[in-house]
């Protein structure tokens, strides 16, 4: 995974 | 996934099962804005516009099913069922939805991280939820008695935003281009608009008092 998607967040 | 993270989610989580409690059990949604959980599901629809696109982890996608869900099934709730819609006080709950939607639209429209569909509406699902909480505490406010469960699932609604808070400043330091000013922004902001609520809700536990807010 990306560590700097901030999509992973709900 | 670091504890804050997790405990911001657990937190989010508790907090819909004691509205979920307090409606199903005690068939009631007093003191409830119907207003800010209209809100909460706009904000769940729009931001989890990628649940079939992108895949995250099993983790991930159950807990966007269960915000979804939820969010949809309390404002069915409070609009349709028969006894739960009883005790839902429209005269009370005059908060304007537009007035929070439209700013939060345009902003998105003019910062987003991208300008395509998704990203213009995740970016107003972020704005969207930081205001979200304004109806309800309006209502607090207005509210002469708020019972243990509604303050209790307002605190907890905080307390998710203040955790995340923390899983933000871990994750900038644990991790390589980690750096969101729409979220982080949205996210103070959002935090902040607990911090009077917070105050009252400790006063009224450290006193054993009834939690009550000036109006």
């Amino acid at each position: 995974t990306d560590p700097s998607n901030a999509k992973d967040e709900l | 996934m670091n504890i804050f993270r997790l405990a911001g989610d657990m937190t989010h989580l508790a907090s819909v099962l004691v509205l979920l409690l307090k409606i199903h059990t005690i068939k009631s949604c007093a003191g409830i804005s119907l207003k800010t959980q209209e809100l909460y599901a706009l904000v769940f629809a729009t931001r989890y516009l990628d649940i079939f696109t992108d895949f995250i982890s099993l983790y991930n996608t159950t807990m966007k099913l269960i915000f979804l869900g939820s969010s949809f099934s309390i404002v069915w709730y409070i609009r349709n069922h028969k006894i739960v819609s009883r005790s839902y006080d429209k005269s009370q709950d005059t908060f304007r939805h537009y007035f929070l939607i439209i700013p939060c639209l345009l902003l998105a429209l003019l910062v987003n991280e991208k300008f395509t569909f998704k990203e213009v509406m995740w970016a107003f699902s972020i704005y969207l939820e930081a205001v979200a909480i304004l109806p309800q505490l309006v209502l607090l406010q207005r509210t002469r008695n708020i019972d243990n469960l509604t303050g209790q699932y307002v605190f907890l609604l905080g307390a998710y935003r203040a955790l995340y808070i923390l899983n933000w400043i871990y994750r900038y330091f644990t991790e390589t281009h980690y750096v969101h000013w729409i979220t982080w922004v949205s996210g103070l902001v959002q935090t902040l608009l607990y911090a009077d609520f917070f105050y009252y809700y400790f006063e009224s536990w450290k006193n054993n008092k009834k939690l009550q807010l000036p109006a």
